[in-house]
């Protein structure tokens, strides 16, 4: 429990400034919070996100190709989402309505994840402290771990895991970005808990 | 809403917001 003082605002302003800051196009950034009430933080759960969503290149919305049921499905989770946080009964919404991309749906369902020792994608990056880059969707397919999968399932074609002291940042993205250090030492500035924030 | 941990109701509120906003753009006056 010594280690950080942790707030919630400031992971915020550095995960958004991690993606706004970048010359790549991330899609999201999510940190992975190493729980304090297990042994060694084996547990990894959901500290923060930012999405962004992918580039607009002139072609409009990102392309969904879900079905009509899957669509459906997706909508009704956000209205209900939407209803529990505006705590008023769900009512008609336009954005709520229009249709919910691949991404979208793979950052929300990420807020009801966590990882356990080692096992997963940015388990497996904090417990070897070693950061985890796969580009390309073939990559993704292959990879041993589901969430990697998963992501190419939803449109990424790279994912990255980088370890900090108290968890791990994963950024996702439709784009191929290729492994490049400037983001891992951005990483190791912005998210050293322990040098910032004990005061 | 009690069963919805803070951090994960934050961003949660966040992402929905910035949809609204990605989606609906304010029109200028």
């Amino acid at each position: 429990k010594s280690v950080a003082v942790f707030n919630q605002e400031t992971l915020q302003q550095r995960l958004q400034a991690l993606i706004d800051g970048a010359r790549e196009s991330w899609t999201y950034a999510i940190f992975w919070q190493s729980s304090y009430d297990y042994p060694d933080g084996s547990v990894l759960g959901w500290g923060d996100g930012y999405y962004k969503g992918e580039e607009d290149k002139g072609k409009g919305k990102a392309k969904v190709v879900t079905s009509a049921a899957e669509q459906a499905h997706r909508k009704k989770v956000l209205r209900d989402l939407n209803s529990l946080i505006s705590g008023s009964a769900a009512g008609p919404d336009d954005a709520v309505d229009e249709e919910v991309t691949d991404t979208e749906w793979f950052f929300l369902v990420s807020m009801t994840q966590s990882f356990v020792n080692g096992v997963g994608l940015p388990s497996q990056a904090f417990f070897d402290s070693t950061p985890i880059w796969i580009s390309g969707a073939d990559r993704l397919s292959a990879s041993a771990c589901e969430r990697a999968r998963q992501g190419k399932v939803f449109g990424l074609q790279t994912m990255v895991c980088i370890p900090s002291p108290n968890g791990v940042v994963e950024m996702g993205s439709t784009e191929l970005i290729h492994r490049t250090s400037d983001l891992m030492n951005k990483v190791k500035i912005l998210f050293n808990f322990n040098n910032l924030e004990t005061s | 809403d009690e069963d919805l941990p803070l951090a994960r109701k934050r961003s949660l509120q966040r992402f929905l917001e910035r949809r609204k906003e990605r989606l609906i753009p304010a029109v200028p006056y």
